[in-house]
C-alpha cells in the first residue's frame, strides 16, 4: 500500500492534481482512497461529479463516534473512494485534531486499506495540526505542488522544513518524493520550480500546464481524466500517475533559507 | 487606544497595507505599534528598510522568559514600534501558542501601549490558533483584506464566521470594522467585494489599487508612504488612515453559505 500525500498552498491546485491523480490510477486497476484535508472541504467533489459529501468533522459533532462507514466513504469516479476530514470550527477548534480524528475513525471502521491511499492537505501553515498526517505515520511519501509565484515556494520550503524535522521521529516515515509545478505560465517558471526541486535535495517530477480544458471539465463537475479522456492534459495526469506509481526515489529534503530562496526567485523571474 | 487587526489570505497585501497604514498614521501623530502575527515575519520589514527583525517565538525559544523589550519592539519608520511574533516550528509548533506568548510577553514588558495597535494576522486557517489576537480580546476591530479572486473571498469568509462566533465569548471584544479590497485588477472586482461586504453586513471602506509603485518601493524597502509620499497610491493610504482612525461603525457579520458564495463569485467574474 502506498500512502502518498500532496502539500502545497491553498488554491496551488492540490485538489485538481490529486482527483485527476486518483482518476489515472483507478483507470490503471489501482484501488485507490483519496482523504481530503483542507477545511475547504471540497478535495473530492469532481471524483463525486460535483457533490459536496458530509466531512467526518461535521459528522462526529452532530452524533459522536456512532457512525458507519458508509456515512463517511462515498465511491466516486473509477471507484476511488472519497473522503472529507472538514476544518476546524472557525474560531475556535484546531485543524490538527479534525484531521487526527478522522483517521482513527476510519482505521476503527477498518476502512483505512488499498493499493493508493492518497492524502490532500493545505500546506498554507505547517504547525502541529497540518502536520498530521506525517507525524502519525499516516503519510509517507509527500509531493509538493507548487508554481513559480514566490508564495507558493514559500509555503513548499516550509513543508520541507517540516519533513526534515519529522523524518527524525520514531512515528513518522515521512520523506519527499518529488515537486509538482502546476504552472500558472509564468516565463521561466520551469526552470525555477526545477533548481528549487534540486536544492532541496529532490526533483521536479512533473510539469502541469495551466490550461483551459481543466475549468471547463470543472464547470461539468468532472475530472480532465472523465471529461477528455484523450486530451493532451489527461495525459499529463497519467504519467503523473505512473511517476507516483513506480517511483522509489525519496529524500529528506535540505530546506532554503529565507534569502537564498528569495534570490531563486529574482533570478529565474524578473521582478 | 484603537487595537484592530487586519487578517486576510497569504499573500493577499495584509503586510503591504498595514505598514503602509502604520506610516499614514504615524504621518499624522499617532503612537503605533504593528504586530506581525504571520509566521512568514516579514510584516513590518518595509517599515524597518527591508531589517528582518528578531522574532519574539525565536528569542523565546532560546533565552526562555529573560528577554528584555529592547530585544523585541524595534522603531521604525515615524517611530512605528515593530514586533514579529514569529511562527510555529514547522511540523510541531501551534501558531497560537506563538502569538499568545507574544502578547504575554509585550503586557509583562508593559509594551502594549499607543494610540493604535494594529496586529496583521494570516487568515488562510481561523483555527483557534490565528483566531487568539480576537479571541483573548486584543484584536477589537477586524479588518478584511480581500481581493476579487474566489479563494481571497473565501478566507474573508471564514474569518466572518470566526468573528460571528468569538464574539458571543465574554473575553472577545471583536467587531467587522470593514472590508479592504487589495486589487488584483480583475473586471468587476470592486462591485465584487462591495457586494460581498454588503451580504455579510459591513461595507467597503478602501479599493486599493495594485500600482507598480508598491513593488518599486519595496525593492527600495521602503513603504510607499515614505518611498513616494505626494503619490496617488499614498493618498489611498492615507485616506484609509482617516477611515480606520475616525471609524465608529462596526458589525457582526452574517457569513454567507459556500453556494451562496460562488454563486456571488460567478455573478460579477465570467469564468
Ligand atoms: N493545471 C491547471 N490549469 C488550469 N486551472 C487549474 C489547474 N490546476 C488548478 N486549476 C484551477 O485552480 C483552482 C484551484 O485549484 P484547487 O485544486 O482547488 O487548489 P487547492 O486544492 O490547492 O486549494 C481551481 O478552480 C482549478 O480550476
Ligand atoms: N496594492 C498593491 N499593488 C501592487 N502590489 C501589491 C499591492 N499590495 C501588495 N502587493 C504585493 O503583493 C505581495 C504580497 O503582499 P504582502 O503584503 O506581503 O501580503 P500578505 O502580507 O497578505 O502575505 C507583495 O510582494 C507586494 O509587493
Ligand atoms: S496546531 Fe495549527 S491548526 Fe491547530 S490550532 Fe494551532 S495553528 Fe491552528
Ligand atoms: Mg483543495
Ligand atoms: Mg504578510
Amino acid at each position: 500500500m502506498k500512502q502518498i500525500a500532496l502539500y502545497g498552498k491553498g488554491g496551488i491546485g492540490k485538489s485538481t492534481t490529486s482527483a485527476n491523480l486518483s482518476a489515472a490510477l483507478a483507470d490503471t486497476g489501482c484501488d485507490v482512497m483519496q482523504i481530503g484535508c483542507d477545511p475547504k472541504h471540497d478535495s473530492t467533489r469532481m471524483l463525486m461529479h460535483g457533490k459536496w459529501i458530509p466531512t467526518v468533522l461535521d459528522l462526529v459533532r452532530e452524533k459522536g463516534d456512532k457512525i458507519g462507514v458508509e456515512e463517511v466513504v462515498f465511491e466516486g469516479y473509477g471507484g476511488v473512494r472519497c473522503v472529507e476530514a472538514g476544518g476546524p470550527e472557525p474560531g475556535i477548534g484546531c485543524a490538527g485534531r479534525g484531521i487526527i480524528a478522522t483517521f482513527q475513525l476510519l482505521q476503527k471502521l477498518d476502512a483505512l486499506y488499498g493499493d493508493v491511499i492518497l492524502y490532500d492537505v493545505l500546506g498554507d501553515v505547517v504547525c502541529g495540526g497540518f502536520a498530521m498526517p506525517m507525524r502519525e505515520g499516516y503519510a509517507q511519501e509527500i509531493y509538493l505542488v507548487t508554481s513559480g509565484e514566490f508564495m507558493s515556494l514559500y509555503a513548499a520550503n516550509n513543508i520541507c522544513k517540516a519533513i526534515a524535522r519529522l523524518s527524525k521521529r520514531s512515528k513518522a516515515r515521512c520523506a519527499l518524493g518529488g515537486v509538482i509545478c502546476n504552472a500558472k505560465n509564468i516565463p521561466g517558471e520551469e526552470e525555477l520550480v526545477r533548481e528549487f526541486a534540486e536544492l532541496v535535495g529532490s526533483r521536479l517530477i512533473a510539469y502541469v500546464p495551466r490550461a483551459q480544458i481543466v475549468q471547463i471539465a470543472e464547470v461539468n463537475q468532472q475530472t480532465v481524466i472523465e471529461f477528455a479522456p484523450d486530451s493532451a492534459q489527461a495525459m499529463v495526469y497519467r504519467q503523473l500517475a505512473e511517476t507516483i506509481q513506480t517511483n522509489t526515489e525519496t529524500s529528506i529534503p535540505t530546506p532554503l533559507e529565507m534569502h537564498d530562496l528569495e534570490t531563486l526567485a529574482r533570478k529565474h523571474i524578473p521582478v
